[in-house]
Order: structure tokens, then C-alpha cells, then sequence
């Protein structure tokens, strides 16, 4: 299972990224991704750097990424977090 | 209660300051890129 999850194309920070998320159980995988895209929110309106229409594009970068980190890890019964444009789910 | 945890089992694991660490990063790096873009 350990050499599933290994993938050498994937960026080293995204690997470590997998492994995390296959240590979480399937049903919290999506809650704390969306607990995760939380906090990159808020660090980087701390940081300021952006505004307006520049600062909800990267905001919504961030939930897309996290939208499809299941898919992308290869995490059992996960396949995409509807954190976005979908209809209302058990996420939300 | 609102918000992303309707699993309180789910909820306590994020309150680990350390949590999902990696995955922040690379949320933070795929913003960072994107801002630049």
C-alpha cells in the first residue's frame, strides 16, 4: 500500500501532503481539508499582499486545489471535496 | 454547529495546530502561484 502512495513524479511538499491525508479516516478526509483551506485563507488575508478580485481569485485556487487532493492522493472511498459550486453537500 | 465539522470525532483531529501541516503548505504555495500569475 506504502508504494502505492509513492508517486515520483509528484513534488516532494504534495507527497508529504498524501501521507497525511491517508493517515486521516475517509470520513474526515474532506472536513479537514476544508479545516486546512480555512486556515491558508486567513494566512494569507494576515499577510495582506492582496485585494479585492486578485484575493478571490487566490481564495478560490485554494478550494480548487483542495477540491481534488483526494483524487490527486489516491485516497480510498474520497474522490473530490464539493467545497465549491455544487450543491449543497454533507461538507457545508 | 456550522461550519466544515458535522463529525465532532473530525473536528477534534483538526485542533491539532500541526494538522494536515504539509497540505497547508501546499494550499499556500498553489495561492502563492496563483497570485503571481
Amino acid at each position: 500500500f506504502e508504494d502505492d502512495m509513492e508517486n515520483p513524479q509528484r513534488p516532494p511538499l504534495l507527497q508529504q501532503c498524501c501521507n497525511e491525508l491517508h493517515q486521516e479516516e475517509p470520513l474526515c478526509v474532506c472536513p479537514t481539508l476544508k479545516g486546512a483551506s480555512k486556515a491558508v485563507k486567513q494566512q494569507v488575508r494576515q499577510q495582506g499582499q492582496m485585494q479585492g478580485q486578485q484575493m478571490q481569485h487566490v481564495i478560490s485556487r485554494i478550494y480548487q486545489t483542495a477540491t481534488h487532493l483526494p483524487r490527486v492522493c489516491n485516497i480510498p472511498q474520497v474522490s473530490v471535496c464539493p467545497f465549491q459550486k455544487t450543491t449543497p453537500g454533507p461538507y457545508y | 454547529p456550522a461550519g466544515p465539522f458535522r463529525y465532532p470525532r473530525c473536528r477534534k483531529e483538526f485542533q491539532q495546530a500541526q494538522h494536515l501541516r504539509a497540505c497547508q503548505q501546499w494550499l499556500h504555495k498553489q495561492a502563492r502561484q496563483s497570485g503571481s500569475g
